[in-house]
């Protein structure tokens, strides 16, 4: 992986017991080639590499006996720091709580939807999922299907459009015992005005406390254009990153978390209800390094 | 003028990089251009991309589809299906996902909107099973083209490859020498699908790549990068979610969509 990388670099250096600008010139491009490999966004990569230069310039690095331990050590620092705190849970409100699972076709949105409820009742809670894809052929049927696998209630609102079931279905939970209900949404391109709109008109709705947008974790270089067409319009407030099982190394945490400054809070690790898990960003850091 | 030719090279890398080529593919081609010391840069650029991407393979009767989970392989057969029927061909579908929930309906669905005889594993159903019920079926007899869904896998996952190794080595018993496996992947993926590749080719040799949801900002550049090593052809785009949304790949247009 890199830190081996980098070790082969620097490593060379040792007789000399400091590194030149050089030296940092060429660690720097080694880290480069590492992210983007790890499909981190190309712009992110370049600012990351400019505040990684910034740091190198100190003495820290300059005056280090170990000055390859040092650039691995800030560059993971660096990388954990942006890619956010650890264990942040989703943002309850008082009474009943309401999400929505956004995001591009095929994402996992449906499956996660049923994931999170499953780890919430489990916490004790009494969620409720929903389907508001009128889209997808036997996508309100998937939910049903997997929600009642894993014991959660689903409750499947009459009507054709997602405004009417989303209507339906908030009048209805209203009266029930459901302290969280979660809307699984159908997949979206960030690039269609009508359906993002429509989504939009869906917020004013149902006015969730977390959007939270549903991402494939081997996303490439188009992470950054997905999570910007969501936050520019107040469409996402946390991520969820599915699909880790892969060998990916995830570089689109890192650029959708740059970009928008929004929290990645739980990953998933496989088609299992129970494959869901807390997200970290130290060891998501490892994981792009790689 | 040396100058003004750095930077076009320079911004032409960063496109391709954009596009997820990938760092050491987009430098390859971006030398080879260099090279040849051309005076249109971008015309030079896009030959040497269309060349890379213009690949001949074989066109079986029965093809089945794999790839990565959420790829989009049951729409794009659905699609496909819509594609042959007003081509006039008699078809036939097979599902073997067996075991994601409402995979079999989804499947139905589309077979029922294009007018396709199918045979559907049940859940819970052994998927090598399906596809041998399905192809030793009267239905599947005397149809031109059969297509075949199978469920969503990662290639990380051995028992997976080794169930859809199965499905294939099922298939080319009963119908030897008529099989070819599509590989379904998503125009946004990144680098990991060059990983992706390396184990389906082991597993189940793909001789076409069908390129999924190029109607969003991604572009599919890996699908360059796995042209370059596994001389895989692309052999259809997604460009939606309706039936009519599958267009044959042109090599030409796709280049001039990367370069605009
Ligand atoms: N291996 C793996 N597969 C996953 C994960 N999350 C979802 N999947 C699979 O990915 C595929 C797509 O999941 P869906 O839940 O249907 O995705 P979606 O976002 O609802 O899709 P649309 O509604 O069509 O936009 C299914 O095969 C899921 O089983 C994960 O964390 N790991
Ligand atoms: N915008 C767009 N969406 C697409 C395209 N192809 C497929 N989709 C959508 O992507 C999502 C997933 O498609 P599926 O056909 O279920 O994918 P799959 O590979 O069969 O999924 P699994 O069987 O769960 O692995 C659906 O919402 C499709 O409508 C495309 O070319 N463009
Ligand atoms: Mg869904
Ligand atoms: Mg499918």
């Amino acid at each position: 992986g890199l830190s081996q990388r980098l070790q082969g670099i620097i490593g060379k250096l040792r007789g000399r017991g400091h590194l030149s600008e050089a030296d940092i010139k060429d660690a720097l491009k080694e880290i480069k080639l590492a992210l983007l490999e790890a499909d981190v966004n190309y712009k992110v990569v370049k600012d990351f590499v400019a505040t990684l230069q910034q740091r190198c310039q100190g003495s820290e690095i300059m005056n280090s006996l170990t000055p390859g331990q040092q650039v691995i050590k800030i560059v993971r620092d660096e990388l954990t720091n942006l890619l956010g705190k650890d264990a942040d849970t989703l943002s309850f409100s008082k009474g009943q709580s309401t999400f929505m699972l956004v995001g591009l076709q095929g994402s996992g949105k449906t499956t996660t939807t049923v994931k999170l409820a499953r780890m919430l009742k489990t916490k004790g809670k009494k969620p409720l999922v929903i389907s508001l894809d009128t889209y997808r052929p036997a996508a309100i049927d998937q939910l049903a299907i997997a929600a009642e696998a894993a014991g959660i209630p689903c409750y499947r609102p009459p009507g054709t459009t997602p405004v009417e079931l989303a209507k339906k279905a908030l009048a209805w939970a209203e009266d029930s015992e459901h302290d969280i209900v979660f809307f699984d949404t159908a997949g979206r391109m960030h690039l269609d005005d009508a359906l993002m709109e429509e989504l939009q008109k869906l917020k004013e709705l149902i006015k969730p406390a977390e959007i939270i947008l549903v991402l494939d974790a081997m996303t490439g270089q188009d992470a950054v254009n997905i999570a910007e067409g969501f936050a520019d319009r107040g469409l996402v407030d946390s991520f969820i990153l599915t699909k880790l099982d892969s060998d990916t190394r995830g570089g689109a945490a890192l650029s959708v978390r740059a970009v928008t400054g929004k929290p990645i809070k739980y990953i998933g690790l496989g088609e299992k209800t129970e494959e869901l898990e807390q997200f970290h960003p130290d060891r998501m850091a490892s994981q792009i390094l790689g | 003028v040396f100058e003004s030719g750095a930077r076009d090279y320079e911004l032409l890398e960063e496109l391709l990089l954009l596009a997820d080529v990938g760092p050491a593919v987009a430098g390859e081609i971006i030398s080879r251009v260099k090279e040849k010391k051309p005076k249109d840069i971008i015309t030079a650029l896009k030959d040497e991309v269309v060349q890379i991407l213009s690949l001949e393979s074989a066109d079986k009767p029965v093809k089945i589809f794999v790839g990565i989970n959420g790829s989009g392989k049951t729409t794009s057969l659905g699609k496909l299906c819509h594609r042959y029927v007003s081509e006039g061909k008699a078809l036939f579908v097979i599902g073997t996902d067996t075991f994601r929930a409402a995979a079999d309906m989804q499947l139905e669905e589309w077979c029922l909107r294009t007018g396709v005889p199918y045979y559907i594993g049940k859940p819970g159903s052994d998927p090598a099973a399906a596809i041998f019920d399905g192809l030793n079926s009267t239905a599947a007899k005397n149809v031109n083209i059969i297509l075949c869904d199978t469920a969503g896998r990662l290639h990380s996952n051995k028992n997976l490859m080794e169930e859809l190794n199965k499905i294939l080595r099922v298939s080319n018993k009963v119908r030897p020498d008529q099989v070819e496996v599509l590989l379904v992947l998503d125009a946004a993926i990144g680098q990991n699908a060059m990983e992706q590749m390396d184990i389906f080719q082991q597993a189940v040799q793909p001789s076409g790549i069908i390129l999924t949801k190029l109607d969003g900002t991604a572009r599919g550049g890996v699908a360059i990068a796995l042209a370059a090593k596994y001389h895989i052809p692309i052999k259809y785009i997604g460009v939606g979610e309706g039936l009519e949304d599958l267009l044959p790949f042109s090599p030409q247009d796709y280049v001039d969509s990367l370069f605009p």
